[in-house]
């Protein structure tokens, strides 16, 4: 059963056409897994990074200036808050 | 169907339950095996004749787009509560038929709930290769091979070796084909929240462009009336990227003018492990666009 402890989601919004084609680029990378496509300058772009290839990301992104932020911290443990979040509603 | 019916039943279990309950309305047709042999089940919806003009929908080809899956079961039974209620729907089914494949990728929705959550694909093992699957929706006869698709069986648009390699897909293309008069295939995922029409292999338009924008205009119009969800459309190719061998190129090629795909809604930031609590709205705002969709297609018969 495949895990996903520490895999975190990031989010980036590309700001301009070249960040745009530097994450195009990265589609194809197998250390990551698109949730949500490239599409346009200011349009979301979500990623699941793996947590022993989220070094290597960051630092991609980084050589590119492309800032970005988590969307989901911890893949593994986000089930059990969605939980936690349901009980707390009932 | 509320969210406590979603929940609980089996997706197969429910289908068949529904034929029983509707058995003048609803019944289920196998099209075919998956790779590892599970029922490719399609439910119809008809109130007599055969072969009349029908109007296709698909849930969850990627199988963890789980919202998808949960949607569709929610349109089986909005169709049966519906009929005989809603003037539009019940006109509707009173000339056509409505097909609805609701776990299209059935080894891949097995493998998100038992082995790993993210599985997007089929579960084919690739020949010489320790990554298994292929995108099903890269795996059409449409532009197939071209920029927009894989050809590493380890990336997650993988698109196989030949078009409509998997079984999942040639099903459907054999239905559509023996069936001749499908004349709306809505094909539905998510999370991004869209509604696309052809061409996502080439920038040459359809010839239709300007009808078929005009009513994904109307159609994510009306979904937003529900909860004011923010919806982007136009042509896969000018919306999102170019991506070939896609489903509704090859739909739309096989003269189905009204060939469209969704995305459905996360407005929870969770992508494809969403509150559950977020099932119901999007399974209720995608009904109105559904049903715009349906009764634009019913209205202008070709």
């Amino acid at each position: 059963r495949e895990t996903f402890v520490g895999d975190k989601v990031l989010r980036i919004i590309p700001k301009n056409e070249a960040q745009l084609s530097f994450l195009k680029s990265m589609e194809d990378m197998p250390e990551i897994d698109v949730w949500r496509g490239v599409t346009e300058v200011g349009i979301p772009v979500d990623i699941r990074v793996p947590v022993q290839h989220l070094p290597v990301v960051k630092v991609h992104l980084q050589s590119q200036d492309i800032q970005h932020s988590t969307m989901i911290e911890d893949l593994q443990g986000l089930p059990s808050q969605l939980h936690q979040n349901c009980v707390g509603a009932e | 169907p509320d969210s406590q019916t979603v929940a609980s039943f089996q997706i197969y279990s429910f289908q068949d339950m529904l034929v029983a309950e509707n058995p003048s309305l609803v019944s289920k047709i196998v099209i075919g095996q998956s790779y590892q042999g599970r029922a490719l089940n399609v439910l119809k919806f008809s109130t007599g004749g055969s072969k009349r003009p029908a109007i296709w929908i698909d849930t969850g080809i990627h199988s963890r787009e789980w919202v998808t899956q949960a949607s569709g079961t929610w349109f089986a039974k909005k169709i049966v509560t519906d009929y005989g209620k809603d003037p539009a729907l019940t006109a509707i089914l009173n000339k056509m038929d409505i097909f609805l494949e609701i776990v299209t990728n059935p080894d891949g929705f097995y493998y998100t709930h038992n082995n790993n959550r993210m599985w997007r694909k089929t579960r084919k093992p690739n020949p010489g290769s320790s990554c298994v699957g292929v995108d099903p929706n890269r795996n059409w006869d449409a532009g197939f091979g071209g920029p927009g698709a894989s050809g590493s069986p380890c990336s997650e648009t993988y698109r196989g070796t030949r078009a409509h390699s998997e079984s999942e897909v040639k099903s459907i293309v054999d239905f559509v084909k023996a069936h001749g008069n499908i004349k709306a295939f809505i094909s539905i995922h998510s999370y991004s929240q869209m509604l696309l029409y052809p061409y996502g292999y080439t920038r040459t338009p359809v010839k239709e462009q300007a009808e078929l924008h005009s009513l994904a205009k109307k159609a994510i119009t009306d979904l937003a009336s529900l909860y004011g969800t923010y919806y982007r459309y136009g042509s896969i190719i000018n919306t999102i990227y170019q991506a070939s061998g896609g489903t509704i190129d090859w739909t739309y090629n096989q003269g189905i003018k009204y060939s469209y795909t969704f995305e459905l809604r996360d407005t929870g930031r969770y992508g494809f492990i969403l509150p559950a609590n977020q099932i119901l709205p999007t399974a209720r705002e995608t009904w109105l666009a559904l049903m715009t969709i349906m009764n634009h297609t019913f209205k202008n018969p070709y």
